[in-house]
C-alpha cells in the first residue's frame, strides 16, 4: 500500500475530490497553508493499493493544472533583507499539485 | 520508530486520546474531513518505538468500533452520473478507525 | 527525497518559517494540537532533497529551543485515576520541536 500526501490548490480541490470518489478511491482532507504565499490549500491523504498508484497519479495530473503568476512574497526579516526589505514581485508557478508517495508498512481498518 | 497516521471518528476521539495518554503514548491531533461523507473527523499522528507498535494498535482497536449506517453520498458530477445523478442511499461502515503505519528513518527532539 | 513531519511550538513558527524561506526551502503548514497540553501548535510538512537533510535539521534546531514548564495535564478518566483524579502538576519540556524524517519513494509536481 502507498500513502499519497498530495497538496492541491483550493481551485482544483472540488473537481479532484469528485473524480477520486467516482473512481472509487478513498481519501481524507486536511486544511493547510502554503509556506510562501500563505494561501489556504488542501492536503489530501490518499491510501491506495500498489497497483492503483499510476492511475490515481494520472487522475491528479488531469485535475490539477499549474500556471505562472506574478506574486509579491512576504517581506524578508529586516536583518536578512539589506536595502530591499520588500522583494520585487517574482513569477511563480501556482495551481499545480505536489505529491509525496510514501510506503505504508501496515494498513489496518478497525 | 514508526509513525501511525490514524483517522478516527469524532465520536471516539476523546476516549482514545485519554487512553493513549494514560498508557504514556505521545501524539498530535490534526482536524480532518472524510472524503466521502464530508464529516469532520480527526487524524492523529502517533510516533512510537517499534516494540510499542502492537500494544498501541490494540489500544486503537479497543477504542474505535465501527458499525453500518445508511448514508446518501454527495451526488456525482452530472457528466458521470447518467440518468441517476443522486445515488441511492448506500450502506457504509462508519465509526471505525484506519491506521497507516509508516517507517520513520530518523526521529529528533530539539 | 525526504519528508520532514515537524511539530513546532506556536512561539517558534514565524521565525522558523522565515528562515526556511530565506534558505530556499519549501514547506506546507498544517494547524495541529498537542495531545497532552491541548495547546495549538503547527505541523510543517517539509520535502527536501536527501543532501539538504542535515542543513534543514540544523535550521530547525537553531530556531526551536525547548525549556521546562510546570503544567497540570488534563485529568485522567475517573476509572483509571484511582483516589487522585487530578494529577499533580508535572514538569514537562515545552517549546522544542519534534521531527519525523520519512523516506519519499516518489515526488511529483504537476
Ligand atoms: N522557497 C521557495 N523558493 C522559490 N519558489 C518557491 C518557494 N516556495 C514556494 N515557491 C513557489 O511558490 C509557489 C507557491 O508556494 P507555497 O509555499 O505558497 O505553496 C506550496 C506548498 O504549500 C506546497 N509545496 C511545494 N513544494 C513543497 C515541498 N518541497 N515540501 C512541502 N510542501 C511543498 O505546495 C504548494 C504549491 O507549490 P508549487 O511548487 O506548485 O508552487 C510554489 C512554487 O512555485
Ligand atoms: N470511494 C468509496 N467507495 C465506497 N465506500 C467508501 C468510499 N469512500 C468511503 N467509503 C465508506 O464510507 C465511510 C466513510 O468515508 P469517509 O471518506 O467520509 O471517511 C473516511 C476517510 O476520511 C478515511 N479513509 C478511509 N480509507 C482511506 C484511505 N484509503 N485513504 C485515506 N483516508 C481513508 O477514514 C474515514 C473512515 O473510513 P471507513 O473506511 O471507516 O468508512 C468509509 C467507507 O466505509
Ligand atoms: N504521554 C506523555 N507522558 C509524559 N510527558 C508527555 C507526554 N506527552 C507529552 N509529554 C510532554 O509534554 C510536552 C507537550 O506535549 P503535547 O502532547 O501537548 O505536544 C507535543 C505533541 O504535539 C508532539 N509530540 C511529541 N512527541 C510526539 C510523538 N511521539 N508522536 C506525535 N507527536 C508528538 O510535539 C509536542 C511537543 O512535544 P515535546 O516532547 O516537546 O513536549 C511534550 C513532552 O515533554
Amino acid at each position: 500500500m502507498k500513502l499519497l500526501i498530495t497538496v492541491v490548490h483550493s481551485r482544483d480541490k472540488a473537481r479532484l475530490s469528485q473524480e477520486l470518489l467516482a473512481a472509487g478511491y478513498r481519501f481524507t482532507e486536511v486544511a493547510s497553508t502554503g509556506g510562501l504565499l500563505r494561501e489556504g490549500n488542501t492536503t489530501l491523504l490518499i491510501g491506495v493499493e500498489d497497483e492503483e498508484l499510476d492511475s490515481v497519479l494520472s487522475l491528479v495530473e488531469k485535475n490539477c493544472k499549474s500556471r505562472e503568476q506574478l506574486v509579491s512574497p512576504r517581506p524578508l526579516p529586516l536583518s536578512e533583507a539589506g536595502p530591499f526589505p520588500f522583494p520585487t514581485p517574482m513569477k511563480v508557478r501556482v495551481g499545480g499539485a505536489i505529491v509525496f508517495v510514501v510506503e505504508v508498512e501496515q494498513f489496518l481498518r478497525f
